[in-house]
């Protein structure tokens, strides 16, 4: 999986947000020593989401469209579901 | 859609402002609030009442945070909303440290995310459509012109279905019968070997291999098109289109918009005076375009962009029976057709001998 050059700042600000916004869980085990990052999957998913080239890695657009002011949508928090 | 079929068992659902904004004055966030939740009644049988005491369905509030997810301070997340059930169920939250307006685009139109918001109150979730009123990302728009696209109207009416015809709602347009004998078109033209007749927002194609036209909106084909057409021309020379509406003029190139455009009617020489075209015609002989105002016509020279001189000239001058409006004109396999109400007149230009006096729809196939 390509390094992604961004800071820390802002892989943490993508993380907070794929966790917020995509359901972004963060695993141990042997998912993880197979290098597929839930992260790098989440990430995919956000780009198909919103039509980006699907990379898997926290390019420029990817940053730049986590930027944008959006909604924060919600379901009932009774029925502890993903937002 | 959040899956569950989150979404509301009533029709009539109340709601209640529990606060306001310091952005925006009380009588705007009043009416922003009603206009966002009428974006979604005009298209569902769906019906708001506003109360001002007690807990409503749709419980609106400008906070700074709160229900397990805090706000962000300015930017980032402007709002959330929760899907349809009881308690927090379909309230609205709104980020007090957001700028709010009622239209500027200088902070965040109101209007424009609550009726958002509302959508997740009656049980959307976000659309991966980037025009959709339900992409999650914000974009402004002119709240005065909105109208709720196609998406959001889909995934609504799913939900709650069309709404009630009612004596009182304006009938939907319908579309013209092109094959009325009455019709009479707004433009005709040619464009790449085919012939495209308009008519309000519609249009129709007629391919040579085609038994009869193909209908579709004028937007379909060119997106920042006008409606209502005056006049329309092709110059093949520059496979261009020309539009005309009022004293505007759009060009398009297939389908793409030409650069510079839309011009107005002074761009190609015509006085200031012309407020509108009735109909236009490109001689391929002679490269000239002929513009008709009123029982008059000018001829404007393509090649050299200027309005030929001694211009203009009345029309029954240079088309024998020609004594009505003209409203639309093409050329088509070596021969001028002029339209004027229900009739289509055949002329050879050069001699300006009327050949022929046919239907309108004669093009049209129509049986």
């Amino acid at each position: 999986v390509p390094l992604s050059e961004v800071s820390m700042e802002d892989e943490s600000f993508a993380k907070n947000y794929l966790k917020k916004f995509f359901n972004l869980t963060e695993e141990e085990g042997p998912a993880v020593r197979r290098g597929i990052s839930p992260l790098n999957k989440k990430l995919a998913e956000m780009q198909r989401f919103f039509g980006l080239k699907i990379t898997g890695s926290l390019d420029a657009d990817t940053l730049a469209m986590m930027k944008k002011p959006r909604c924060g949508e919600y379901i009932s928090p009774y029925r502890h579901t993903h937002t | 859609l959040f899956g569950n079929n989150f979404k509301w068992q009533k029709r009539s659902l109340t709601y209640r402002i529990e606060n306001y904004t310091p952005d925006m004055s009380v009588a705007e966030v009043d009416y922003s609030i009603d206009k966002a939740l009428q974006v979604w009644a005009k298209v569902t049988p769906l019906k708001f009442q506003r109360i001002y005491s007690g807990i409503a369905d749709i419980m609106i509030s400008f906070v700074q945070h709160g229900d397990y997810n805090s706000f962000d301070g300015p930017g980032k997340t402007l709002a959330h909303a929760f899907a349809p059930g009881d308690g927090l169920g379909g309230d609205a939250h709104f980020d007090d440290d957001e700028f709010f307006t009622f239209r500027s685009n200088r902070g965040v139109v109101l209007f424009i995310v609550a009726a958002h918001e509302f959508g997740h109150s009656l049980g959307l979730a976000h659309s991966s459509v980037p025009g959709a009123l339900m992409y999650p990302t914000y974009s402004y728009r002119n709240p005065d012109t909105f109208v709720l696209p196609q998406d959001d109207v889909r995934g609504i009416q799913y939900l709650y279905g069309e709404k009630d015809p009612s004596v009182d709602d304006p009938k939907p347009p319908t579309t013209p019968d092109v094959c009325d004998s009455t019709m009479v078109l707004d433009a005709v033209t040619t464009h790449r070997g085919e012939i495209i007749f308009f008519k309000d927002s519609f249009l129709w194609r007629s391919y040579p291999q085609s038994q009869t036209p193909q209908q579709s909106l004028i937007r379909s084909l060119w997106p920042s098109a006008p409606v209502d057409i005056d006049a329309a021309y092709e110059n093949r020379q520059l496979d261009t289109v020309f539009l005309f509406k009022g004293r505007k003029v759009w060009a398009f190139t297939g389908n793409q918009p030409v650069r510079g455009y839309p011009k107005t009617l002074t761009a190609f020489g015509l006085p200031k005076a012309v407020r509108k075209v009735d109909a236009a015609l490109h001689d391929v002989n002679s490269g000239k375009t002929l513009f008709f105002v009123g029982n008059s016509y000018f001829s404007y020279d393509e090649s050299r962009k200027t309005m030929e001189q001694g211009y203009p000239r009345l029309v029954n001058q240079a088309f024998t029976g020609l004594t009505r409006r003209v409203t639309a004109a093409f050329q088509h396999k070596g021969f001028t057709y002029i339209y004027s109400g229900p009739y289509m007149y055949e002329y050879d230009l050069g001699t300006g001998t009327l050949h022929r006096v046919l239907r309108n729809s004669y093009f049209l196939r129509c049986t």
